[in-house]
């Protein structure tokens, strides 16, 4: 089997906050961690 | 075709390893995202601002590369990414899976990519889910005899350092990376690696909000442990939290006396103590949990187990028997 290292950054999050444009970015989408697993759309 | 996949999701991801595609080998930094199914990295052709500070493929620079033209929307929720398909050489250290199909974002406009610490997402769902219908890196893996057994683990450290936060084992299990038996649920909907739920109890007192049924996809791509938007005021008032712009705050001192979290699958009862579903930052709680809004397709309350909760449980994908393994880690 082949053993991948894993690196752990700073979460997207952590460095929008740093910058700065994290509260207005969220204030624009409406933010479900399900959206993502929405079946595809033709 | 279009796959609503909000950019969002990737928020908080940011565990990522690396993989090079074409000839010579290109190198890109990705996250192994067991909640969506397609590989993409950014291009050269990518003039977006997300894709300067990423590394981009050069499809001219690689002999082995072959356009396949088709071009997708892949839908990030705030955005979306525009890519086109191609096929090339895949590596990941002495894994290669020749004219693997992958898409090559043409314009990526979602802003929270520019912040990502990693290029491209490599998915890992079931083929069903990838957009486009294009062969998943892992069916490619299995097709090419590159997996001494149909199965992946993913081990997440509880103490993550950049350099180490954990480890993806393609075609195996490691047994000194958890303790005790493999506890196995099978997959409930070949789209996602998901399974059901049968219980949920916060300390000793069993909730009974899956007496009809619940579903949780485990997802190495979501990094909180996301609970349905019915439960989770009783989940906030059972753990002493407040709602704050940061989060669900709770006093640090408290974390200690906080109730675990159990959650019965595959017969067994897996605990999540509070030290791993609270984060402490620089002496600030908060519950490393958030709100879904969405059922899942079959209308039953929808969890996702982020790494947060992998953290607690090395998890093994077993793509032969279309199950998922659970042991303490």
């Amino acid at each position: 089997a082949v053993r991948i290292s894993l690196k752990k950054g700073l979460s997207i999050r952590d460095q929008m906050r740093a910058a700065g444009v994290l509260d207005d970015f969220l204030k624009h989408i409406k933010y479900d961690p399900v959206k993502k697993y929405q079946p595809s759309q033709g | 075709s279009v796959v609503r996949e909000p950019i969002a999701n990737h928020l908080d991801s940011s565990y990522f390893g690396e993989i090079s595609i074409g000839e010579p080998p290109q190198k890109f930094l990705v996250l192994f995202d067991t909640g969506s199914a397609n590989l993409w990295v950014p291009s050269t052709d990518c003039k977006s601002p997300a894709c300067f500070n990423h590394a981009k493929f050069q499809p001219s620079a690689s002999a082995t590369f072959t356009p396949r033209g088709q071009s997708y929307n892949v839908s990030y929720g705030s955005g979306s990414v525009t890519i086109v398909l191609g096929s090339d050489t895949l590596r990941i250290q002495s894994i290669t899976v020749r004219e693997q199909e992958l898409g090559l974002s043409q314009e990526e406009p979602t802003q929270p990519f520019y912040f990502a610490a990693f290029d491209g997402i490599l998915g890992m769902a079931f083929p069903s889910l990838a957009v486009g219908g294009t062969a998943t890196a892992l069916a490619g893996m299995l097709e090419q005899n590159q997996l001494p057994e149909p199965v992946f683990s993913f081990y997440f450290s509880r103490q993550p350092t950049y350099d180490y936060g954990g480890e993806l084992i393609l075609g195996g299990v490691d047994p000194q990376l958890f303790q005790g038996d493999i506890t196995w649920a099978p997959v409930t909907q070949k789209l996602y690696w998901q399974v059901a739920l049968e219980e949920v109890a916060i300390g000793q007192s069993v909730t009974g909000w899956c007496g009809q049924g619940c579903q949780a996809i485990v997802d190495t791509g979501t990094f909180l442990l996301t609970v349905p938007q019915e439960y989770i005021e009783s989940i906030l008032e059972a753990l002493g939290a407040q709602e704050t712009s940061y989060g669900y705050a709770v006093d640090c001192s408290d974390t200690q006396s906080m109730p675990q979290l159990t959650f019965g699958i595959g017969g067994a009862r897996l605990a999540l103590p509070p030290a791993a579903y609270v984060l402490n930052s620089n002496g600030y709680c908060t519950l490393a949990i958030e709100a879904t809004y969405l059922p899942s397709q079959d209308g039953q309350p929808l969890w996702i187990l982020g790494n947060v909760f992998l953290k607690e449980y090395y998890t093994v994908f077993d793509m032969a028997n279309n199950r998922v393994g659970f042991a303490l880690s």
